[in-house]
């Protein structure tokens, strides 16, 4: 749709080296609903806007780009600004630690980035340090079963962070380890402070937010609350095969400038992507 | 005084950037500013009355008669229908299905309701073990099979395990499936015809945005949908996503989840929800 409407606007445009003001303030208005139904938090979409129309009057015309083609690549540049291109994870001994909301798809990914490392030829185990959901150990045990994946969990253990100091020493000859906590929001202090405590004794190289695709307005608040408890070194995108844009992601990543690392496209172990920056703007623009 | 165009469009646009901010969809918000710019525009008010008092009241009467044209009364439905009651619980991936299940089931012997729950979920790893640990917590009947196979055989046994022991109500999980995925939407389909549930609840979590709208839409003309269930309130979104479900189904919300324990669900209020959104 915002093709078409785009379409019909190229179609009135004389040829200049500046851009047309109501060519650009048409467009800026059809990427706004764009924006919006992709769930970019809605003072972003304003603040992307402005800068948007700004940026786009008063640079010059790439002499190849025709009007359209000049505002989309201001607003891809605007957009991988705050996005980043991707996360260079170095194939070397390292622990990583998964956190997010309740239901985000954090024990999948868990799995998903341990095989994703496996299939590097590198030794990779997991822990699994979610002592409250129920069937969280046979959840993430089995998805590892049968990949050569090393696993470590305690079944009857309540307290987290014994489970993660046992799986260190359990774990020691693996090259990668990848530890899964419990589903948890900004809202819930004593988990908070669980998590924190959890990174202290882990002290895993990168720490990784798992965000649904699907996230509304409030993914800037909850990225800003997990950031300012542990550090995050990246964010992890899941059910990107759903039709959710990931807006929410963006504004995460505007909130906090956290890149975005890698994206989820379904629920088998090898269903995991390297994040692209191209196809995301594309699929955000509708 | 007579309304005219553009001082209502200044007014609704003020009101569209609040819905947006409390997650109602772009789409649904559009189709709110359309009937209220129908029913204000060319109307007459009062010299006294400030535009911006008549136009939020008039969008409280709208979003009030979305969900009392739909309203339910979840407790006499189950009294009243015929025994067993089988309620089949769908959504999406990680929405809340399962944990909500238990909730019910513990809302449902509170009132001394005898209750069956079906692990449905032959799919997902740690599914029926996941549903298995909340049905001894609670003291209630888990009919289950082994992993992989078919669900519709699954809640078929729970049914035929409540009609002999005069169970009242089945509660039947489900695997999560995103909507983009005929093949699953089928399996659903399959599971309603085997099975002829009484109802069939769309379970969804007030963190999620605009794409509610699309999953609503998809599962309520797939597998149909007699009302919803919005999880994760306590993660502190305004709820709009319930409105945005409520608008595309036309079928009711019973309840809202605030958290992860069984006592966590609590019974609809649209005054509450309108109040919370427009702060
Ligand atoms: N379609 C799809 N489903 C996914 C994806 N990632 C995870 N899931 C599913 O989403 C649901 C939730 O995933 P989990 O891995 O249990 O999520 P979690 O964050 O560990 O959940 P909690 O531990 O309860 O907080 C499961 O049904 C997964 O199979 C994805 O990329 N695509
Ligand atoms: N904070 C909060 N968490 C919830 C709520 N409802 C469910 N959860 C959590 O969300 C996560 C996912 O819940 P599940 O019941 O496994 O969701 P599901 O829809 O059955 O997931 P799949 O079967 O994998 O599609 C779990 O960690 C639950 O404890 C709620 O109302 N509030
Ligand atoms: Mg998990
Ligand atoms: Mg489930």
């Amino acid at each position: 749709k915002l093709g078409d409407s785009l379409r019909g606007i190229v179609r009135k445009i004389a040829k200049s080296s500046k851009i047309d003001k109501y060519f650009v303030e048409e467009m800026v208005r059809d990427i706004q609903r764009a924006l919006l139904q992709a769930d970019v938090n809605v003072r972003h979409v304003m603040q992307l806007s402005k800068n948007l129309k700004e940026r786009a009057l008063s640079e010059d015309l790439h002499p190849r780009l025709n009007p359209r083609e000049h505002v989309i690549k201001v607003l891809y540049d605007e957009i991988v600004d705050i996005i980043g291109k991707g996360v260079e994870i170095p194939l070397s001994k390292q622990k990583i630690m998964l956190v997010g909301l309740q239901g985000s798809g954090k024990t999948t990914t868990v799995a998903k980035l341990a095989k994703y490392f496996k299939n590097k030829n590198l030794k990779t185990a997991v822990i699994c340090a979610d002592t409250f959901r129920p069937g969280a150990y046979d959840q993430l045990s089995q998805l590892v079963g049968e990949h050569g994946i090393g696993f470590y969990g305690e079944k009857r253990e309540k307290d987290a962070i014994k489970i993660v100091k046992n799986g260190l020493k359990a774990l020691k000859d693996y090259e990668v380890i990848i530890a899964d906590t419990a589903g948890r929001h900004a809202l819930e202090e004593d988990l908070i402070k669980e998590m924190i405590d959890l990174e202290k004794v882990f002290q895993p190289d990168y720490k990784f937010l798992v965000l649904d695709a699907a996230i509304g307005q409030l993914a800037s608040k909850q990225a800003k609350a997990f950031h300012d408890a542990i550090g995050i070194s990246g964010i992890i995108i899941t059910k990107f095969d759903g039709t959710a844009k990931g807006g929410g992601s963006l504004s995460a990543s505007k909130e906090t400038s956290i890149p975005i690392a890698f994206i989820g496209t379904g629920e088998r172990i090898d269903d995991l992507e390297k994040f692209d920056p191209e196809r995301f703007v594309s699929r955000l623009l509708g | 005084i007579i309304l005219d165009e553009r001082k209502v469009s200044k007014i609704l646009g003020e009101l569209e950037l609040i819905l947006l901010e409390g997650d109602v969809a772009l789409e649904v918000v559009d189709k709110i500013s359309e009937e209220l710019k129908a029913n204000l525009v060319g109307k007459k008010k009062k010299i006294g009355v400030r535009l911006s008092n008549l136009v939020e009241h008039e969008l409280i009467k709208v979003l009030k008669k979305l969900f009392y044209s739909s309203s339910f009364d979840f407790y006499k439905y189950i009294e009243e229908r015929e025994k067993p009651v089988v309620i089949l619980f769908v959504g999406v991936n990680g929405t809340g299905k399962t944990t909500t299940i238990a909730k019910v089931a513990k809302k449902l012997m509170d009132r001394d309701h005898s209750v069956v729950i079906a692990a449905g979920d032959t799919f997902r790893a740690g599914a029926i073990e996941q549903i298995e640990e909340h049905a001894t917590n609670l003291g209630v009947k888990l009919i289950k099979h082994k992993a992989g196979s078919d669900p519709s055989a699954v809640i078929y046994d729970a049914i035929q395990h409540a009609r002999a022991k005069k169970i009242d109500i089945v509660l039947a999980d489900s695997a999560g499936r995103m909507h983009t995925k005929k093949n699953l939407l089928d399996q659903l389909e399959k599971i309603k015809r085997i099975n002829s549930p009484d109802l069939i609840v769309f379970v969804d979590e007030s963190t999620a945005g605009n794409d509610c709208v699309e999953r609503a839409r998809m599962f309520n003309e797939t597998v149909g949908i007699d009302g919803s269930i919005l999880t994760k309130l306590d993660a502190d979104p305004k709820g709009g996503s319930a409105i945005s479900v409520a608008y595309i189904t036309g079928k009711p919300i019973i309840f809202f989840g605030i958290g992860q324990e069984y006592d966590d669900l609590i019974e609809f209020d649209a005054d509450w929800l309108i109040d919370r959104i427009l702060g």
